[in-house]
């Protein structure tokens, strides 16, 4: 519905980013 | 009727109040649970921390925008609480779903990453009634050498008032408009320009944790593979 582009892939998520993985 | 600015505000105002309806103030049965699941509970620090961010935000909207505006400034406050929650959930149960585990001790007692999340929500809400406008904000005026105004609470408003580092709200913006698909498409171009803003100028100002992050990587070898910056 809107024209943003996905930059992270499959394999991360909020906790990657922040460390705590 | 034809759609005018007002009413395309009006509509949208309606949309997230209307889609926060049955999020409550408080953290939904579902959240509790995964707060119950931590090693740590964070759950007190995470209430501690929206009293003490509150005040903070209350206090600098009512600067912003004028004492008798304070009761507006805590309208906006509870409505982001409620966005926190909702995304928070969304975020988890996708965590859940990706890392088949249940124990978010490390991320929900990371304050940071609360108040980025927050800090999301907030300019969000800000953002959907139009108070959050690039085109009239301060940050322009800033980065064109006028003085920078007390009187709008534009991006980055935000993150001075909480204290945060922009390359930490930006962390949060991705993940944010993935768990919530019901963002109109303005709200998600303003985000889009928030992270650009960041990428672009405001995570390169001095103190940035950016440049620490960036030693550490030279440090561990990795500088090598690193491109030269003008190419």
């Amino acid at each position: 519905s809107h024209d943003y582009h996905f930059g992270l892939e499959d394999h991360e998520g909020i906790s990657e980013l922040f460390d705590c993985d | 009727p034809p759609q005018t600015p007002i009413r395309a505000a009006m509509t949208s105002i309606q949309q997230l109040r209307g889609e926060l309806i049955s999020t409550g103030d408080q953290p939904s049965a579902i959240l509790d649970t995964y707060f119950k699941n931590c090693t740590v509970d964070p759950t007190q620090d995470v209430l501690k921390r929206l009293e003490t961010l509150e005040q903070a935000f209350s206090q600098r909207f009512g600067q912003a925008v004028g004492p008798r505006c304070v009761v507006l400034g805590k309208q906006r406050f509870t409505l982001g609480v409620r966005l926190y929650y909702k995304v928070m959930e969304a975020m988890l149960k996708s965590e859940e779903k990706r890392l088949s585990v249940q124990n978010f001790s490390k991320l929900l007692n990371d304050s940071t990453f609360h108040t980025s999340l927050l800090a999301c929500s907030l300019e969000v809400v800000m953002a959907t009634y139009g108070e959050s406008s690039f085109k009239t904000g301060g940050y322009i005026q800033e980065v064109a050498g006028g003085d920078p105004t007390e009187t709008d609470v534009c991006f980055p408003w935000i993150l001075d008032v909480f204290n945060l580092a922009a390359f930490d709200f930006y962390k949060v913006i991705e993940s944010f408009i993935k768990a919530d698909p019901t963002m109109s498409k303005d709200i998600v171009k303003h985000l889009e320009t928030c992270e650009n803003l960041i990428m672009e100028r405001i995570a390169w100002r001095r103190g940035s944790p950016l440049f620490e992050l960036l030693k550490q990587e030279h440090e561990g070898g990795a500088a090598e593979q690193l491109e030269t910056p003008a190419s």
